[in-house]
C-alpha cells in the first residue's frame, strides 16, 4: 500500500 | 527504481525536451493544444510541492526541476514568445469539464485528507486526461506533424513502462498504489488509437493524417 512518508515516484 | 521506471522517467523526459525543441527550432507551436500543456504545468506543480520538504534523492529532487522548468517554459512559448503560431481555433477542448471533476473525484478518493495528499491525487487524476484536448486537436486538424506524433509516443510510453513498474514493485517490494494504477492505466488507454496510427503510419514513414 501507500508509503507513509510521501510519494517516491516522480 | 528498477528499469521500467527508469525507462519510463527517461521516456517521459525526451518527450518533453523533444516538445521544447520543436518549438523553439521551428519557432512555432503549430498543432500543439496550450490548454493539455497548461494542464501538464498545473499537475507537476501539485504533485513536486513537497521539492523542498521531503526529499527522496537527488535524481528524484533533479528530474522534478527540470519537469517544473521544462512545462512552464513550453506554457511560456506557446501562450506569450510563439503567439502568433497558437491554433486557437482547434484547441478547443473545454479543460473545465476536466479539471473540475478531477478536483472533485481527488477530495472524495485519495489516501489521506490532507492538503498535500489530495494536490498529489489531483495531479495523478489529472495527468490521466491531460492529454485529451492534445488528441482532440489533432482529430480537429485532421493531421499531426512527424516531430509531435513522437513527442506523443514517448509520452504515451512513459506511463506504459510505469504500469510495467507498478507490476514489479508489487511483486518484489509489495508495494502498490491503487490511485496511480488506475489512473495510469486510463491514461495509457487514452493513447492505444494514437499508438495504432503511430506504429502502423509514422514508424512507415507516413504522415499521421486522420480520416477528417
Amino acid at each position: 500500500q501507500w508509503n507513509q512518508q510521501g510519494h517516491d515516484e516522480l | 527504481m528498477n528499469v521500467f521506471r527508469l525507462t519510463g522517467d527517461l521516456s517521459h523526459l525526451v518527450a518533453i525536451i523533444l516538445l521544447l525543441l520543436k518549438i523553439w527550432k521551428t519557432r512555432s507551436c503549430a498543432g500543439i493544444s496550450g490548454k493539455s500543456q497548461v494542464m501538464f504545468a498545473l499537475v507537476f506543480t501539485t504533485r513536486y510541492l513537497d521539492l523542498f520538504t521531503n526529499f527522496i534523492s537527488p535524481y528524484n529532487s533533479v528530474m522534478k526541476v527540470i519537469y517544473l522548468g521544462c512545462s512552464y517554459a513550453t506554457v511560456y512559448m506557446i501562450y506569450m514568445k510563439f503567439k502568433a503560431s497558437y491554433d486557437g481555433n482547434h484547441d478547443t477542448f473545454r479543460a473545465e469539464f476536466l479539471i473540475i471533476p478531477v478536483g472533485g473525484l481527488a477530495f472524495l478518493v485519495n489516501h489521506e485528507f490532507t492538503p498535500l495528499e489530495i494536490l498529489w491525487t489531483f495531479s495523478i487524476y489529472l495527468e490521466s486526461v491531460a492529454i485529451l484536448p492534445q488528441l482532440f486537436m489533432i482529430t480537429k486538424t485532421g493531421e499531426a506533424e512527424t516531430i509531435t506524433t513522437h513527442y506523443l509516443f514517448a509520452l504515451g510510453l512513459y506511463r506504459a513502462l510505469y504500469l510495467i513498474n507498478w507490476i514489479w514493485r508489487y511483486y518484489f517490494e509489495g508495494f502498490f498504489d491503487l490511485i496511480a494504477i488506475v489512473a495510469g492505466c486510463v491514461q495509457t488507454i487514452l493513447y492505444c488509437d494514437f499508438f495504432y496510427l503511430y506504429i502502423t503510419k509514422v514508424l512507415h514513414g507516413k504522415k499521421l493524417s486522420l480520416p477528417a
